[in-house]
């Protein structure tokens, strides 16, 4: 994979795509 | 134990993975969409949000202020939302 | 990075699916990128954009400007020219 490829391990093994405009949407920062 | 809380990918381009990931699926082009999360090894399980997804609705909105900008709008389709919007 | 002249996209959608097969290939998912264009059955040969593509650098620009966001800039990592853009 390239250097911009995501990392492969995001935080956490259940990812939710919601929407980041949701009101209950956390942003984790890594 | 329970899992984790479910999360978003949280930063950059984790979150565009994710999106492009959920993108994939709802356009149906499943083969790719589990293709893609192999390659970039993502053994995740993901919950999609509500179709069609947050990349593809974020790219009509930008697609739709691209179009009427002032310059463009003669040559491409717009909302008369986005004419007013670039206007303000 | 400016679009792309709208006229390359054609219209919108096709524009996505255009940007997310640049995207694939330039984050090095080539598997993902050829099953996505045969599951689109897209025959037109395509002309990559510099790495790593629109869809990468324009969701750079919009993640950053989203994190600095006043309510949101003390969770998230931003730039300060996206903090100075927000207060603007």
């Amino acid at each position: 994979l390239s250097e911009y490829a995501p990392p492969p391990n995001p935080n956490s093994d259940h990812l939710v795509a919601a929407n980041p405009f949701d009101d209950n949407y956390n942003t984790i920062s890594y | 134990t329970s899992p984790p809380p479910a999360s978003n990918a949280g930063n950059g381009q984790a979150g565009l993975a994710l999106y492009v990931y959920e993108y994939l699926l709802h356009i149906g082009a499943q083969k790719s969409a589990q293709t893609f999360l192999s390659e970039i090894r993502w053994e995740k399980n993901i919950t999609l949000g509500e179709p069609p997804g947050f990349l593809h609705s974020w790219w009509c909105v930008f697609w739709d202020l691209y179009c009427a900008a002032p310059d463009r709008r003669e040559a491409c389709e717009h909302s008369s939302e986005a004419k007013a919007f670039q206007d303000y």
